[in-house]
């Protein structure tokens, strides 16, 4: 603001007329935004950056596009947890029975099967197990072999094993039928069973495909 | 704060706008599209020194004006118009390996003005 000699109340120095008061105000905010970025000048681009980059980079740091939904409501996420119901068995061979109702896994994606199953074991031994996951076979009935996983469990005490696909099929379509062979003297695969505080059991990760909502279990 | 207005003279923040358009830096300043420059400009005389921005209110400065004017010469000076209230400016721009880059530089635009 002038003053009455036209000087400026600050600075004393003559007031500028507006143009070179703007130039002036411009070539200090260039400067202020580089020495705060630490640059000497401004970059110099040497090669363009495509559009669908540069949309990329902005959506990382905006999050999810708007309109979608968090993760979480996209599907909730459930684990259902199976007890064993005992089959046939003999003295090496014990087979185990998975159901879910249709009413908590039907139209729901299984994401991921765990068997939780506790073992006594003598100290120093290591126990070989055989785990057969069995689908039915729809021409004749029969339980046909899907799948096979070896242990070697050391130590007494809750173990998991994390199952394949084909349990994951088999859970989605209810009933998970899996097959324990005992690979050596040490246990044997009814041991498996234990007392009802350490029975066998089946958690099943899963994601509501969005069609129904089912409360936890 | 008071934002200055016509022929006002007293301690006011000045709207300054920067459109990086125009100063053609919009190739490698990706967000925003300009820089709120404000700046605080105008006379703090003795009877608003010491009451920055909003806080001053018109019978506050008639009183301190009585009480200034009682003591012997008001002189001016000794209470200069200063920013009270800044917020960052947060740039996303594309370095010189053409990364692109996001920094908040803290206390970049000045919300609010008065006297010291």
């Amino acid at each position: 603001t002038p003053r009455a000699d036209n000087q400026c109340l600050v600075c004393g120095e003559p007031t500028l007329d507006l143009e070179s008061q703007r130039k002036l105000l411009l070539n200090l905010a260039k400067r202020s935004i580089l020495d705060k970025l630490h640059l000497s000048q401004r970059p110099i681009l040497s090669q363009p950056v495509s559009r669908a980059a540069l949309r990329t980079a902005l959506q990382h740091l905006r999050g999810p596009p708007q309109g979608a939904l968090p993760e979480a409501d996209r599907g909730q996420e459930y684990e259902i947890i199976s007890f064993a119901e005992t089959g046939l068995s003999n003295i090496n061979q014990t087979r185990l029975d998975f159901h879910f109702s249709d009413r908590t896994v039907g139209g729901m994606e299984v994401q991921q099967v765990r068997l939780m199953f506790f073992v006594q074991l003598p100290p120093n031994t290591i126990w070989t197990l055989k785990v057969r996951v069995l689908v039915l076979d729809p021409h004749d009935a029969n339980f046909t072999l899907a799948t096979q996983h070896l242990l070697e469990v050391d130590a007494s005490g809750w173990h998991q094993l994390f199952l394949g696909p084909e349990a994951q099929a088999a859970c989605s379509q209810g009933h998970l039928p899996l097959e324990l062979v005992s690979e050596s003297q040490i246990a044997q695969s009814s041991d498996i069973l234990g007392g009802a505080a350490h029975r066998p059991f089946v958690v099943a990760r899963v994601r509501v495909g969005g069609k129904q909502r089912v409360r936890r279990h | 704060g008071i934002d200055c207005q016509g022929g006002s003279r007293m301690c006011c923040r000045q709207e300054f706008f920067v459109d990086f358009r125009e100063i053609g830096w919009d190739d490698w300043i990706i967000q925003p599209e300009g820089y709120a420059m404000n700046f605080c400009t105008g006379q703090c005389p003795l009877h608003v020194a010491g009451i920055p921005g909003i806080a001053a209110s018109f019978h506050t400065a008639v009183l301190n004006l009585l009480k200034a004017n009682t003591a012997t010469g008001t002189t001016e000076g000794g209470s200069c118009c200063v920013p009270t209230a800044q917020k960052p400016l947060s740039l996303l721009y594309y370095d010189r390996d053409s990364n692109i880059v996001k920094t908040d530089i803290p206390d970049m635009v000045v919300e609010a003005c008065g006297c010291s």
